[in-house]
């Protein structure tokens, strides 16, 4: 996957991250001290889709498999997704003072791609 | 979606140029849904009184080993010593932690309470419960390093004057002054079961006084070893499962 760094508007991950501090959320997420919520974005030009690697998903190949047999139809342009996600763990009070650990998954992307 | 053209798709239009002060806010918004919706929660939490952290920072040392690094990942050192991350592992668990109250409505001192949260009324399978206690040893007649030998109940109490039952009897030996576990697993899956909250104990220790042993309860001016129930449940709905499978 690639990291989105401006120079050209392919489909790559977009790094944002939010420090609890500055939302003022950190009265009741103890930790981590912030939340990387990266995206995708960026344009899926026909050459990308199907390149292994970076179009994994089982989306790509159904899509793969229409156009194999001919049958690409017109709207399925493809699309800058996540590929790969990564489980979080938080450790944060809940309404009644508990104390609560939890490991979430899918909660960071880690890798795009176009499916 | 963009209104670009029908083909496209939501992510393709975000490397336009776009007044990005206003991006981001609608991102930190988006990102704050986003992590309500992950944790089942309407809301952020009104944290009106927090908890002691003398409290807390005692309750999470004593059961976490591992250390919950920048990135959210939680190092546990595995028996050889090496570090694994919780994101290895595939189910979906919480542990509740959850400290001790008391109110008037208690019978005796040695009775205290617990709100127990079902995080967001999911179907939580509770797979072990553990009260601490801590027990804190006074200067008594006995020869010092002697081992002192209590035997400490814990009851479930109805609210008020309710009748109550025996829960758990254990045999506590103490050379100095600790933490002691109290398992509690099927009283705190019947609490789950119910759709009740709330966990009323009554904590009565034959021999403390004798031998010089005071349990560390609520009120007692000793708010870093406040007593607290430490609940490890995993969710057993059905995305659960298909996610597992």
């Amino acid at each position: 996957g690639l990291e989105c760094d401006g120079t050209n508007g392919l489909c790559c991950r977009q790094q944002f991250y939010i420090d609890f501090r500055l939302i003022g959320w950190n009265d009741w997420i103890i930790a981590p001290s912030g939340y990387y919520g990266n995206y995708c974005e960026g344009s899926c030009p026909a050459y990308m889709a199907g390149v292994p690697g970076s179009a994994s998903s089982f989306h790509t190949a159904v899509v793969n498999q229409y156009r194999m047999r001919g049958m690409s139809p017109g709207s399925m342009n493809s699309c800058c997704i996540p590929t790969k996600l990564s489980t979080m763990s938080m450790l944060y009070f809940d309404d009644e003072y508990n104390i609560v650990k939890r490991d979430v998954p899918n909660m960071i992307v880690e890798e795009c791609g176009c499916a | 979606h963009t209104t670009a053209s029908r083909d496209s798709c939501a992510s393709c239009g975000l490397s336009q140029p776009a007044d990005s002060g206003r991006m981001d806010a609608e991102f930190v918004e988006a990102v704050k849904r986003h992590i309500l919706t992950k944790l089942q929660m309407r809301e952020r939490p009104n944290i009106t009184q927090p908890i002691p952290k003398a409290a807390m920072v005692t309750a999470l040392r004593k059961l976490h080993a591992g250390k919950v690094r920048e990135d959210g990942r939680v190092e546990i050192p595995d028996v050889d010593g090496h570090a694994s991350h919780a994101n290895d592992v595939e189910e979906e668990t919480s542990e509740i932690i959850t400290f001790a109250e008391t109110d008037d409505l208690l019978s005796s001192k040695s009775s205290l309470f617990f709100i127990i949260s079902n995080e967001g009324n999911q179907n939580l399978y509770v797979s072990q419960a553990n009260l601490w206690l801590y027990f804190k040893l006074l200067p008594s007649l006995l020869e010092k390093g002697t081992r002192r030998k209590v035997m400490v109940k814990v009851y479930y109490q109805e609210p008020g004057l309710g009748s109550k039952w025996n829960l758990v009897e254990k045999r506590v030996e103490l050379k100095r002054s600790g933490w002691h576990t109290f398992p509690l697993t099927d009283a705190v899956q019947l609490v789950f079961s119910k759709g009740t909250r709330r966990q009323n104990l009554d904590i009565r220790c034959e021999g403390c006084e004798g031998a010089g042993v005071l349990p560390v309860l609520v009120n007692s001016g000793d708010e870093s070893h406040r007593p607290f129930l430490v609940v490890q449940a995993r969710a057993t709905d059905s995305n659960h499962r298909i996610r597992k499978r």
